[in-house]
């Protein structure tokens, strides 16, 4: 699994 | 887009509607912090920069122009028009006990240290403890009115959702994000002693009373 930041969440 | 998401983003639409309704409709802002106000304020300003570089959806941009705007309105509504309401004595949560410490941590633990990266994670953790100049409030007045108990539990519910989405993707898209996912726990942690009290009294139709 890949750590990221959810860029399509508010 | 996930129907946990979904939920989490109409039960903070629902709360930011019943706030500004209590206050539209009474007229009065009492019971209100002001100041967990102005941090939701400071978490959409510093979350939503990329309003206008980053194009992700209609859904998207209308969402983080509606919070933008609702909490912009409810900040005004409770210092310039309804002021004479706006109970001063009992909102005395220090809120820079919780801006430095969000500042800082979000400069040493960020997914990168940009400008935009550094805001987005100062927000995330913001907004994780936003809500306490108002729980502190409500735990000074001893009580709350039940359409103030009803946008906490709302506004409380959205973030939990989120908790459930972030498994989903976790799941489904095998990612996740450590921050939000931190940032999210202790926020709802938050709310879980007014959780209980809201379904244990509120829902019998009690006023929300906290012990004293």
């Amino acid at each position: 699994a890949e750590e990221q930041r959810f860029k399509d969440e508010l | 887009m996930n129907i946990f998401r979904l939920a989490g983003d109409l039960a903070h639409v629902f709360a930011i509607i019943i706030l500004l309704l209590k206050i539209w409709k009474t007229r009065s802002c009492a019971g209100i912090s002001g100041k967990s106000q102005i941090l939701f304020a400071l978490v959409y300003l510093t979350r939503y920069l990329d309003l206008f570089t980053t194009y992700v959806s209609l859904y998207n941009s209308v969402m983080k122009v509606l919070f933008l705007a609702s909490s912009g309105a409810t900040v005004y509504l409770m210092y310039v028009k309804f002021r004479a309401t706006y109970d001063r004595n009992h909102d005395s949560f220090r809120i820079e006990f919780l801006l430095v410490p969000c500042l800082l941590l979000s400069l040493l633990i960020n997914h990168e240290f940009t400008v935009m990266e550094v805001l987005w994670t100062f927000s995330i953790y913001l907004e994780s403890v936003a809500i306490l100049p108002q729980l502190f409030m409500v735990s000074k007045t001893g009580e709350a009115e039940s359409i103030t108990s009803h946008y906490l539990f709302a506004l409380g519910s959205y973030r939990a959702l989120y908790l459930l989405n972030w498994v989903y993707r976790y799941i489904v898209e095998s990612h996740y994000d450590l921050i939000a996912i931190f940032a999210g726990i202790v926020q709802t942690i938050l709310y879980c002693d007014f959780f209980y009290l809201y379904i244990t009294k509120v829902l019998k139709g009690k006023k929300l009373q906290l012990p004293a």
